[in-house]
């Protein structure tokens, strides 16, 4: 895969004589395949290659750090500049009912995701409990259940009630006067094109008032990643990402466009389908993955 | 004369930008463009001859030479010859994880019982939670039959077992459900091979998510390493991608795409058709 591996690119840079402007439009022309190939927003690759460009040949070059260390220091600058350079954590208020409310494009892993999140907190001490709000898609109660009985935590849903919101007001009541410290929804998977899903998305975030709104985005995701993001977050305003399908060979460039556009930190990723296979989001780990 | 090198270079790069806005993957558009490129090498072009609708044109043809493999499947009347030998058609589906195997099934019965044959299912997902549970509410609102055995069961052990109940029961067609796997899986890519090897189908289609971006390509390479995939399907469509996915994966396939999934409801099928592709993404 000539290009893709831009630490390939880097060891050029290393290796070459002199840093000069052909070694960096050189550079930054594998920059560039790198990006596209790790499925960044091809409108943010030009931004993030031209910035780059220009930095590293127009900016003074700071004292006792050559050209070379220059260059790396600008790509990883400009990469991180979205992704934050510390962990972000789910803020969760002791002695309350925190409530989590998972949304994102069908297939996208909310459902697992879910029972991760829940056997993650469970296992830190907090009292949790999950919903199914998915009262479209067959099977999603069992699925759910299935899940949530794995971690022994308890699960509400009502195979006889269609209303999605019933079920979201009713479980929270339920857990809420039992309480559970955290709450988490499970909702039906959704695309910006379903407007009247979009609307049930907005209304029942009006009504459930989550704490924080976990928009689920996998992995795999390629050019559609921000504008999918971007309609989820008009509709609701998303708190933070769970990032699935990490253990796939996708590198996740997809997801940094869609939380470069939605200003929107990365909290948890997901490796695996089993409900312990959830960590906390590390930025520096991720740069290195989307570098190939 | 013939089309100067860095004037063919500025058009296709925006055309290149396009494909790749579309979701084509980067290896793909770069093969397209080297394609586009042999095409044009001795080609004589007018000193006023609109140079952009030119590569237009053969970028076009390209593009239909990766779509339009030469073989066309027409599922129904594969499906009918089967009927005539007195033998169940089946289908396999596979795919990485939540691109839609399941519902395309039920989209799939749906229009081979509307065309007058029968149909079983073979729940061989037997490891996702709530996997049977899904399949058999599609089975009961299509009204077919479902064979499952127990989660953690042996997967080809099911479908081997729809199979002899289609066989017995004079059923058309088999369709075989799989569980989503990763294609960096390597027990997983196993466990596929041999519900394949088992079943012996007459189609292993391939499922792929239209979202999905470079990855397209890994996908089914891989999948095509330890399976020969027949046919894909591709969808989410609806989600508004143009499709450029189907591109990537008839290109490392050399395959066809059968059908477009166009929503979540059974009639949301769409036959493929490679010139409407192409046509929404160079617009
Ligand atoms: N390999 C892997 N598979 C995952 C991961 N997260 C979820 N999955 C799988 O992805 C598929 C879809 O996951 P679901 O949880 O059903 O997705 P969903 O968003 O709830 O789907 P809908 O409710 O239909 O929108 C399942 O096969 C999951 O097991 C992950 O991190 N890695
Ligand atoms: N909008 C839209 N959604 C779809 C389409 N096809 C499937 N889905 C949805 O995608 C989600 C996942 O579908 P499944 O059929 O469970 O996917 P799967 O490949 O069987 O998933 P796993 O078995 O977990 O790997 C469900 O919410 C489906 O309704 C489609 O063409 N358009
Ligand atoms: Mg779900
Ligand atoms: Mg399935």
């Amino acid at each position: 895969r000539l290009g893709s591996s831009l630490t390939d690119a880097i060891r050029k840079i290393i290796k070459a004589p002199i840093v000069d402007e052909s070694v960096v439009n050189e550079l930054v022309k594998d920059f560039q395949r790198a990006l596209l190939q790790a499925d960044v927003k091809v409108q943010l690759v030009l931004e993030i290659s031209e910035k780059i460009r220009k930095r590293t040949l127009n900016e003074q070059l700071p004292r006792g750090i050559s050209r070379r260390e220059h260059l790396i220091k600008v790509i990883y600058e400009e990469l991180t500049t979205f992704l934050g350079d510390i962990p972000a954590q789910i803020r969760i208020n002791p002695g309350v009912s925190n409530i989590l409310m998972l949304v994102g494009v069908q297939g996208s892993g909310k459902t697992t995701s879910a029972a991760k999140i829940a056997r993650y907190f469970q296992k830190r001490g907090f009292k949790t409990a999950l919903i199914c709000a998915d009262t479209f898609r067959f099977g999603a109660f069992h699925q759910l259940q299935q899940l949530a009985d794995k971690t022994n935590v308890p699960m509400y849903g009502d195979l006889n009630e269609k209303n999605s919101f019933k079920i979201a007001k009713k479980g929270i009541e339920k857990f809420r006067s039992e309480g559970y410290e955290i709450i988490i929804l499970d909702t039906a998977g959704r695309h910006k094109n379903e407007e009247s899903l979009i609307k049930d998305m907005k209304e029942l975030a009006h009504i459930v008032n989550p704490d924080e709104i976990i928009l689920i985005i996998d992995a795999t995701i390629g050019q559609q990643a921000s504008i999918q993001a971007e309609a989820f977050h008009e509709a609701t305003k998303i708190g933070s990402v769970f990032l699935t399908k990490l253990d796939g060979s996708a590198r996740g460039g997809g997801a940094l466009s869609a939380v470069a556009s939605i200003k929107t930190p990365i909290k948890f990723i997901g490796m695996g389908e089993g409900i312990d296979a959830i960590d906390t989001f590390v930025p520096s780990r991720f740069v290195g993955r989307l570098l190939g | 004369t013939e089309f100067n090198n860095e004037k063919l270079d500025a058009i296709l790069w925006d055309f290149k930008l396009a494909l790749l806005e579309n979701d084509v993957a980067l290896i793909v558009v770069d093969q397209i463009c080297e394609n586009v490129k042999q095409k044009l090498r001795g080609v004589e072009i007018g000193r006023l001859d609109d140079k952009k609708k030119i590569v237009k044109r053969i970028l076009n043809e390209v593009l239909y030479e990766i779509l339009q493999t030469n073989e066309n499947i027409d599922l129904l009347d594969l499906v009918s010859k089967k009927r005539m030998a007195k033998e169940p058609f089946i289908i396999v589906f596979v795919g990485v994880n939540g691109t839609g195997k399941t519902t395309t099934i039920a989209k799939i019965a749906k229009l081979l019982l509307s065309n007058g044959y029968s149909v079983v299912l073979a729940a061989s997902d037997t490891y996702r939670a709530g996997s049977i549970e899904q399949l058999e509410s599609h089975a009961k609102r299509l009204g077919i039959r479902m064979v499952k055995h127990t989660y953690g069961s042996d997967a080809a052990a099911v479908a081997f077992d729809a199979i002899n109940h289609a066989i017995a029961s004079g059923i058309n067609a088999v369709l075989v459900d799989t569980a989503g796997r990763m294609q960096t899986n390597r027990n997983l890519m196993f466990e596929m091979q041999k519900i394949v090897k088992v079943t012996d189908p007459d189609l292993v289609v391939f499922v792929g998510d239209a979202l999905t971006g470079n990855d397209a390509v890994n996908q089914a390479e891989e999948f095509n390493k330890y399976i020969k995939i027949d046919a894909s399907i591709l969808t989410k469509i609806d989600a508004d991608s143009k499709g450029g996915a189907s591109i990537s994966i008839a290109y490392v396939t050399k395959k066809p795409t059968m059908y477009l999934g166009i929503g979540q409801s059974y009639d949301d099928l769409e036959q493929f058709n490679p010139n409407f592709l192409i046509e929404k993404i160079l617009a």
